[in-house]
This record gives C-alpha cells, structure tokens and sequence, in this order.
C-alpha cells in the first residue's frame, strides 16, 4: 500500500 | 485527492511558473541558485522513475510528472543560457552560491541507503528524491541570506514552494484517517523540509504580508 501512495503522490 | 493535496500539487506548479515568469520577463537571473536547481532536476528524475514501468496511476499524475522534470530541466537550461546573454549576472550569481552541495549529495545518498522500502534500485532512488528534495532549497536560501536584499519575485517562488510540502502533511494526516495509508520516509522528510524553510516562512511572513497588510487603506 505505500508503494501505491509513493507512486501517486508528486 | 483532498484538498490539502490539491492546494500542494498547485502551489507546487505555481512555483516553477512564478520561477520561469521572472526569469523570462525581467529577462535576469539576479538572486537565482543555480545549484538548487540542479538538485532539482536530480530530484524528479530519480523521483518519477515508475514513468518508465508504464503502469500508469492517472493522467493528471503522468502530465504533473513530465511537468516537474522538463520544466526542471528547462530553468538549468535558461540560467546556462544566460552565461553568454547575462556574463556578468552569470558570474555574480556563481560567486554568491557558495554552499557545498556535496556535504548534501553525500548525506541524503547515505540517507537513502540506509531508510528505504527496500534495497532495491529503483526504492532507493526513490527514497534519496525524497531526503533530497527536503534540502534542496539550502543553497538557495544561503544565498538569500548572504545577498540580504532580494527580488520580490524569488522569495514568493521559494514560499510557494515550501508551502507545497507543508500542505503535503495535512494530506498524509488525510490520507492516513480515509485510506489507512501512510509513506513514514514521505512524511519525515516532509517534516524536515517545513523545518527548513520554518525560519524563511517566519521572515515572509513579517516582510512580505505584514507589509502588504500595513499598505492596506
């Protein structure tokens, strides 16, 4: 799930 | 998106357009690092490395990257450029930005090496953008500090900027109540860069809105 967060984020 | 996130994301973009707006308009690079815009470039292209895996999050995502990292690369460009057009300029601005960008590289390069998600080339990668981009207005800011005077148009670009990152808190805080996700090396280099620019915030807020706020009739 913070692979998706890191990737989403600027 | 929250709106915390949104209110970062444009105050981010409007950074780099206040940056290239002054740059071209008064067509001088007078108070400008050059060396804080190099780490920048560094920043997102070690940052945006998943552009390359082509599993794409969103549109909006996707054209905000390719954003950061061309315009990036295009204010290195125009500050070289003005190494024939602004020689003199050119060399004032190298003779004031003075910090040692190593101690910087080396830190936020150890840094990455030992905090990361996983020791795998592209999570630290990604990590050392992150400790990075927490530092990287530094030699911009010493050199504000060492001109004393500035240009209006730098500082509210480096305000922008910072404000970016400090809205970026309240959305993890969001983030974290809604979704249950949470990046802990996002959010302590988020919290060291506010603290970074703490001290800058402070004098804006004296010089820029208390005076803007004495001029009101």
């Amino acid at each position: 799930l913070a692979h998706n967060l890191k990737h989403d984020e600027l | 998106m929250n709106p915390f996130r949104i209110l970062g994301d444009l105050s981010h973009l409007a950074s780099i357009l206040v940056l290239i707006f002054n740059i071209k308009s008064t067509n001088t690079i007078e108070g400008i690092s050059i060396k804080t815009q190099v780490l920048y470039v560094l920043v997102f292209l070690t940052r945006y490395l998943d552009l390359f895996s082509f599993r794409l999050v969103s549109f909006y995502n996707t054209i905000m990257k390719l954003f950061f990292i061309s315009s990036s690369i295009y204010v290195v460009v125009l500050l070289q450029r003005s190494k024939t057009t602004q020689a003199v300029a050119y060399k004032t601005m190298l003779l004031t930005d003075t910090f040692k960008v190593q101690y910087i590289l080396l830190g936020t390069l150890i840094a990455a090496f030992v905090i990361n998600h996983k020791f795998t080339f592209v999570e630290i990668a990604w990590s050392f953008s992150v400790w990075l981009e927490s530092v990287a207005i530094l030699p911009q800011l010493f050199m504000l500090s060492k001109s004393g005077k500035s240009k209006s148009l730098t500082v509210h670009y480096i305000f922008a900027l910072g404000l970016y990152r400090t809205l970026y808190i309240p959305n993890w805080i969001w983030r974290y109540h809604t979704e249950g996700v949470i990046d802990k090396i996002a959010l302590a280099a988020g919290i060291i860069q506010t603290l970074v620019y703490s001290d800058f915030f402070y004098l804006y807020y004296k010089k820029v809105i208390k005076r803007s706020a004495l001029n009101l009739p």
